[in-house]
């Protein structure tokens, strides 16, 4: 995994055998869960990172709106990093003393191989729709969580519709099957690209989550961190007070199934490539979003619960 | 395989709230085949839009009809795309060092 390069897009069967190249190479430490199977078959690959039985647990997902490339690309450099920092970086090796980190790098397969072979734009899963021609569901408005309320479509031909029921698609339904099973995740970050800005609960409610305060201390300190590199600049805050109202997604599941730090990233850039972020920016930014993310990891850390 | 030739990606300034209910109406317009890349919120916000060929015309009245700014994000996204496939092909190709 030295030699992959880290500064390209790469496709699902280069991601795929990336992630069994790392377990090979990190046996005892690194292993890979298949958690599913997306609605066309693909395995659904969580790599695992632990030191330790019975740990609670990080998660960190990418590529859940699979034309998001800057996403699964950062997601492959967080998982060389952690094996290359475990043990040298103070802070990664005593957050891996206390938890498992688990990372699921392409949350949408059907989709992502979508974007290479048939259309780049792709965002939603592939799954049909029963009576439309129009495929695939949103799977950030698929969650129990406010589904069906307003900040997300009804109808199957919206990029933002929610599905015919909470939880349909099988590439959301197999990460809250893991949770649920689990029990002990403490924080969830779901990766997505872009605007820059770093988000907690809710998006389905104006009602502030009862731990806003602290969520919105922990936000500004990641994003402090996050731009100490490069200077990026990154606003935050709740999902409805910053972006806008969304229904049925995911970080409103996971802190109402109880996981306090529950964050999305919205990557690079502010809007000068969008979706198609050039490959020469991918290194920065999972450089840089790193940071962010051992923030919240160490606050995690720091304030077990 | 789907291109995009001729795509374009608009950046949209809306002013007041007005406008932003404007481009909610445009947004919902299906046939249009708009795919809202930052969907219309607040003003606070900006709004991209990437706008399908056979569109551009219609879209670009709409928006002057009704003096709602916007500016070229991206001007052939097609372009673009066959760039980053450029890119991915050259890289790949390079012996890793």
């Amino acid at each position: 995994s030295d030699d992959y390069n880290y500064a390209i897009y790469h496709t699902l069967n280069e991601i795929n055998s990336f992630i069994d190249m790392l377990v090979q190479e990190n046996p005892g430490f690194v292993s890979k869960i298949v958690i599913g199977k997306s609605y066309e078959g693909r395995p659904l690959n969580v790599l695992k990172f632990s030191t330790g039985a019975n740990r609670p647990g990080l998660w960190i997902d990418t590529g859940i709106h699979s034309r998001e490339w800057v996403t699964q690309a950062s997601g492959t450099w967080f998982a060389k990093k952690i094996v290359t920092d475990y043990g040298r970086d103070t802070e990664l090796t005593s957050i891996l003393k206390n938890y498992d980190i688990f990372l699921e790098i392409v949350t949408n397969p059907d989709g992502f191989q979508f974007t290479h072979t048939s259309n780049r734009m792709w965002r939603k899963t592939r799954k049909p729709n029963s009576g439309s021609s129009c495929i695939g569901v949103d799977p950030n408005r698929n969650w129990d969580a406010g589904f069906g309320g307003p900040g997300a479509s009804s109808s199957p031909c919206s990029e933002t519709y929610r599905g015919p029921y909470a939880h349909s698609e099988s590439e959301v339904k197999a990460i809250v099957d893991f949770v649920k099973s689990h029990g002990r995740i403490k924080a969830f970050v779901s990766i997505h690209s872009y605007s820059q800005m770093l988000l907690y609960p809710y998006g389905y409610t104006s009602t502030p989550c009862k731990d806003n305060a602290e969520l919105h201390e922990v936000a500004g300190k990641a994003i402090t961190a996050l731009k100490s590199l490069y200077n990026t600049q990154y606003s935050y805050g709740s999902i409805i007070t910053t972006i806008y109202q969304a229904s049925g997604g995911t970080i409103d599941w996971t802190y109402n199934q109880g996981i306090k730090y529950s964050f999305t990233f919205e990557l690079r850039d502010t809007g000068r490539y969008g979706f198609i972020l050039p490959a020469s920016q991918i290194l920065p930014t999972a450089q840089e979003t790193w940071l962010a993310l051992m923030a919240i990891m160490k606050h995690a850390n720091n304030n077990p619960y | 395989k789907e291109t995009f030739e001729g795509q374009q990606v608009l950046r949209i300034t809306a002013v007041n709230e007005a406008q932003i209910n404007l481009l909610k109406e445009l947004s919902a317009n299906e046939d249009l085949g708009l795919d809202f890349w930052m969907e219309p919120v607040d003003e606070s916000l900006p709004v991209d839009v990437r706008v399908p060929f056979h569109s551009l015309q219609a879209v670009r009245a709409f928006l002057g009809y009704h003096e709602i700014h916007y500016e070229i994000m991206i001007q052939d996204l097609q372009d673009l795309l066959d760039e980053e496939q450029r890119e991915m092909m050259k890289l790949k190709a390079q012996p890793r060092s």
